[in-house]
């Protein structure tokens, strides 16, 4: 799953 | 991309220029919390530093420089060129209470000991409390205009869509972030208190008063 490292939230 | 999230970013940028134009329309910025400002824009730089090196989409990449842009207009209209109408015996909330604190959190708590983490769990963590003088500076003067308790209430609706984009990734795409979650839970709950009046008081077009 995407990890928390995927920064695409604002 | 979801529904929640989407109409949540929408709400914090209809947040953010209600608060623009009703400083810029009545030339006063009376009755709103500069320290929340100056607090908000921190939080858009520390975490929006990837800007440049992390592309994502053009609607991230906008909207982080229209967030970035506003609440620095916001501080600037608030502290240089309306700073006669800025109410400063009432926003005393002693905002190092908030950022030394969050800071050290930032640094001890955080998914990878590296500069752009820290930094992005330190604005994670600030923007849960960046509120704080905001509500204090309402509950010392006893009330808030109704335009500024509209911002409130968008303000406070995003991050409460949010939540729910984060149950919405779950189960669908597996995405869980305990950093963001947490905060968003704190966030939230110190706007509960002001929903409540929002509702039953703004919404019958009283004026948002806080009982004495």
């Amino acid at each position: 799953p995407a990890g928390p490292s995927v920064k695409d939230e604002l | 991309m979801n529904i929640f999230r989407l109409v949540g970013d929408l709400s914090h940028l209809l947040a953010i220029f209600v608060l623009l134009l009703k400083i810029w329309k009545s030339r006063s910025c009376a009755g709103v919390s500069g320290k929340s400002q100056i607090l908000f824009a921190l939080v858009f730089i520390t975490r929006y530093l990837d800007l440049f090196t992390n592309f994502i989409s053009v609607y991230n990449s906008l909207m982080k420089v229209i967030f970035i842009a506003s609440t620095v207009a916001t501080v600037y209209l608030m502290y240089i060129k309306f700073k006669a109408t800025y109410d400063s015996n009432h926003d005393t909330f002693r905002i190092e209470f908030l950022v030394v604190p969050v800071g050290g959190l930032a640094f001890l708590v955080n998914h990878d000991f590296t500069p752009l983490e820290i930094l992005w769990t330190f604005s994670i963590y600030l923007e849960s409390v960046a509120i704080l003088p905001q509500l204090f500076m309402i509950s010392k003067t006893g009330e808030a205009e109704t335009i500024t308790s509209h911002y409130l209430f968008a303000l406070g609706s995003y991050r409460a869509l949010y939540l729910l984009n984060w149950i919405y990734r779950y189960y669908f795409e597996g995405y869980f972030d305990l950093i963001a979650v947490v905060a968003g839970c704190v966030q939230t709950i110190l706007y509960c208190d002001f929903f409540y009046l929002y509702i039953t008081k703004v919404m019958w077009g009283k004026k948002l008063s806080l009982p004495a």
